[in-house]
């Protein structure tokens, strides 16, 4: 089974 | 003032075209080097950032830096007004609530202008890390795109193998499965139709084929696409905008549970 990841985290907030 | 003109209206055609199905809304920041433009799609799934270098523009001023929130349905209706080698000047005044896109024909017997109200979008600003990818692969780009639509017809989901051999392209579901490969040209004569594969270590992720589709809807742009994948970080696939700059989209893997 998979799962969609998100983006969240692999980016800082500036 | 700000103000950005373009030879012919269909290279920005071409950009709304490749960033519209991702996003409703996008802030286009304007600075003296250029417009910028970052966000992700609702879901914070995948992300677009699309640079646009001042001097590719025929003329560009900007003498404050300055943040255009518009909503990309609306952009698209007003560049649908334009003819393809219509000359497109988008122009703001400082601090004004709305921007202004002229069009003139070549024989310049035609100008028209479209005024479009501007949004406060208040997006965040993202910094984007330098990554040393295992894996980055160069492709045509109309290559890319067939793989993406032929492989989508079996399932949700594409899986990207790439190894020294070449690249390995998959998908199953309901009605059977699909693989397509792809070996690095020796042939570099023709560099818009060669595969060239940097590897430094192989890499294998899955990757929703909504998003990959969505991509590929900047093929115009560029004979070229490049892929760049490591192992737990976003997939980067970019497009050149000629003479212009890029349009990079980042992807997160679908993750094994």
């Amino acid at each position: 089974v998979t799962t969609q990841g998100r983006l969240d985290g692999f980016f800082t907030v500036l | 003032m700000f103000e950005a003109r373009l030879d012919s209206s269909v290279t920005l055609k071409k950009v709304l075209e490749a960033i519209k199905d991702l996003l409703n809304d996008a802030s286009f920041d304007c600075s003296d080097t250029g417009i910028q433009l970052q966000a992700m799609d609702n879901s914070h799934v995948s992300l677009v950032s699309l640079t646009l270098k001042s001097d590719g523009f025929d003329k560009y001023r900007c003498d404050r830096n300055i943040t255009m929130g518009m909503n990309l349905a609306s952009m698209v209706k007003i560049l649908k007004c334009a003819n393809n080698d219509d000359t497109v000047t988008i122009k703001a005044q400082d601090d004004a609530d709305t921007v202004t896109f002229m069009f003139e024909s070549k024989k310049q017997d035609k100008i028209s202008d479209y005024a479009m109200k501007l949004m406060n979008l208040d997006q965040e600003h993202l910094g984007i890390p330098d990554t040393d990818f295992s894996c980055v692969i160069r492709m045509p780009s109309i290559e890319f795109a067939r793989i993406c639509r032929d492989l989508a017809q079996f399932g949700e989901s594409i899986g990207i193998a790439c190894t020294k051999e070449g690249v390995k392209f998959s998908a199953s579901g309901d009605i059977g499965s699909a693989n397509v490969k792809i070996a690095q040209t020796s042939n570099f004569e023709k560099e818009e139709e060669s595969v060239t594969i940097e590897m430094q270590e192989p890499v294998a992720l899955t990757f929703a084929c909504q998003y990959l589709n969505s991509f590929t809807k900047a093929t115009p742009l560029s004979p070229q696409v490049q892929l760049s994948m490591s192992d737990n970080v976003p997939l980067v696939v970019e497009y050149t905008v000629p003479e212009l700059g890029h349009i990079r989209y980042y992807l997160a893997p679908k993750i094994e549970e």
